[in-house]
């Protein structure tokens, strides 16, 4: 299977 | 409850306009949004803006306590350390019973503490319950502002269905939108007969998009994601290629919005 992205990955500092 | 099949600790925010919770699960593959605005409260009260880090897995289990007709009452106390919930039921037909206990700890492997029932024909329905508060590290940062490039918007229910049903087939989704089609197809079947595309285009869809999106998801977290299913009766899915899935339920003064990081590649 594909690999899995982590979610905090596509966070940007606000 | 909806929460807690996705993260076992949270951080609700509390402030004059509502309670904010906003947490990663343990693999940090999801992410889930609530906030309840003060409106959506029979009533509400917060003199001070204060975390409340809470074990969602014990508040689920304190919940279950509690009946339909029961009115919950939230209170923490300045610098305490528990939060207290009540519940009262107004109907005296369903009054017989008192519970009382304090817990305190957030050791999972813990039993769940002994309670005290009383019984008596006269006295209300009353639940008192202490759950110990914790300091977490929130996401104070809110997610960013994201123009995405689909949205579809289908009946909850019919959601629901559709990622439960193709859990029993495979482990993972692809989700396509074009023009008039969004199309939730398993990929990894279990066998040839099982191996075509479940379209789904159920009754109440709305699509619109800018943009074609495909984009592949853990079915895992979609079926924990439609858990909230029973919170509103229509679900929203947003989409732009290579960002995480927002799966948003909204309702009166409030919503939950659960976001899933996609797979990479294919």
């Amino acid at each position: 299977p594909a690999p899995q992205s982590n979610i905090s990955s596509y966070f940007k500092s606000t | 409850k909806s929460c807690s099949i996705l993260v076992t600790d949270a951080n609700f925010e509390c402030n004059e306009e509502n309670i904010m919770l906003q947490a990663m699960d343990n693999s940090h593959i999801a992410l889930v949004s609530v906030e309840i605005g003060a409106p959506g409260f029979t009533s509400y009260r917060c003199d001070r803006t204060m975390p409340l880090g809470v074990d969602l897995t014990s508040l689920t289990k304190v919940l279950r306590c509690a009946k339909d007709e029961n009115i919950c009452t939230l209170k923490a106390a300045d610098e305490a350390d528990v939060l207290n919930l009540v519940y009262d039921a107004k109907s005296a037909f369903f009054s017989p019973f008192f519970f009382a206990f304090m817990w305190h700890g957030r050791d999972a492997s813990s039993p769940f503490p002994p309670f005290f029932l009383l019984c008596s024909a006269l006295l209300p329905l009353f639940i008192h319950l202490n759950i110990s508060l914790s300091s977490q590290t929130p996401i104070t940062s809110s997610w960013p502002e994201t123009k995405y490039d689909t949205r579809v918007t289908l009946p909850s229910a019919e959601f629901t269905r559709i990622v439960r049903d193709l859990s029993q087939l495979g482990e993972h989704v692809r989700i396509e939108v074009s023009k008039e089609v969004v199309r939730i197809s398993k990929l990894k079947a279990k066998s040839s007969a099982e191996d075509e595309d479940n379209d789904s285009i159920p009754t109440g869809v709305v699509i619109e998009m800018n943009q074609h999106v495909s984009l592949t998801f853990s079915l895992k977290y979609l079926v924990n994601f439609s858990k909230s299913g029973s919170l509103s009766g229509e679900v929203q899915l947003l989409m732009s290629n290579d960002v995480p899935l927002l799966v948003a339920y909204d309702f009166t003064q409030g919503y939950i919005r659960c976001y899933l990081a996609p797979k990479i590649g294919d």
